[in-house]
């Protein structure tokens, strides 16, 4: 038996709305820890890695791990059913071919519950190995998305270039360059803080459509930390959290483009 | 010129 209760349904929407362009579909891995989401997109650049643990839930019990395939699609289409503010349980039978989300409004006075059809997912997980990044830069998140917003009209691909002196992205295209600096600003206590901690200067450079789809994650984190080394996937990680809740994290790795 | 890269070549599959 698997139950999960989450206080804010619309933490759900959210996540859901970070990952959907993403994935068509995913196994949602449940165990005592929480649930897990690892997932590769089709053509296999990027990686969704959602992690959910059981203490962000008002009540959590997995009796015996396992594994629930879900189209997304369908269940963007239950989660509009849904207000911001219901409270969420989501329960399967172990073994069963269903899961079922339970929508609750805050006063009560309204229950809903669908059942959806689980689906048999091949699982192919990747092993991903502890890093040592050579930069890591930690900014507000709604600065990234315009960031990569701005920068898609210009080109396919977006540079990001990490240095002493701070972070540029840039792009290149039909219509002309666009670059964008940040400095390091260490006006403390600023939200609009930018940090970075670099080991040694990096640039890389990434498809612009997949930065676009990570950024749809802004909602959920004011913060968002973009790890970076020479020749290895970009982790651009949010934390899924509320201001009197850590519910865990959404990290998305992309594979970068190799200069010919 | 530029080639996207993929993740199977970075990570290994469990």
């Amino acid at each position: 038996m698997f139950e999960a209760r989450l206080a804010e349904g619309g933490i759900l929407k959210k996540v859901l709305d970070a990952i959907k362009e993403l994935l068509n579909e995913a196994s949602f891995d449940c165990s005592e820890a929480g649930l897990q989401l690892q997932a590769m997109d089709n053509s296999h650049v990027s990686l969704v890695s959602l992690n959910l643990r059981a203490e962000g839930f008002e009540n959590y019990r997995c009796d015996r791990n396992m594994s629930m395939g879900m189209n997304l699609a369908s269940l963007v289409k239950i989660m509009k059913c849904s207000a911001n503010d219901d409270v969420l349980t989501i329960k399967a039978q172990d073994n069963a071919d269903v899961v079922t989300f339970v929508f609750e409004s805050k006063n009560g006075d309204r229950v809903s519950d669908f059942d959806m059809k689980l689906m048999n997912l091949d699982q192919e997980h990747l092993g991903i190995p502890e890093t040592d990044y050579a930069c890591v830069i930690k900014m507000p998140s709604n600065e990234f998305a315009k960031i990569v917003r701005d920068l898609s009209q210009f080109g396919e691909s977006i540079a990001i270039a990490c240095s002493k002196q701070g972070v540029k992205f840039s792009s290149t295209g039909d219509i002309g360059t666009g670059n964008i600096k940040l400095a390091q600003n260490s006006s403390a206590d600023s939200d609009d803080k930018v940090v970075v901690d670099l080991q040694e200067p990096v640039t890389l450079t990434f498809a612009s459509r997949y930065l676009n789809s990570f950024a749809k994650a802004a909602g959920l984190s004011e913060k968002v930390t973009l790890s970076m080394s020479p020749d290895v996937p970009l982790v651009v990680e949010f934390k899924v959290a509320t201001s009197d809740n850590d519910y865990g994290y959404i990290r998305y790795y992309l594979a970068p483009k190799i200069e010919d | 010129k530029s080639t996207q890269g993929r993740l199977d070549s970075f990570f290994t599959v469990t």
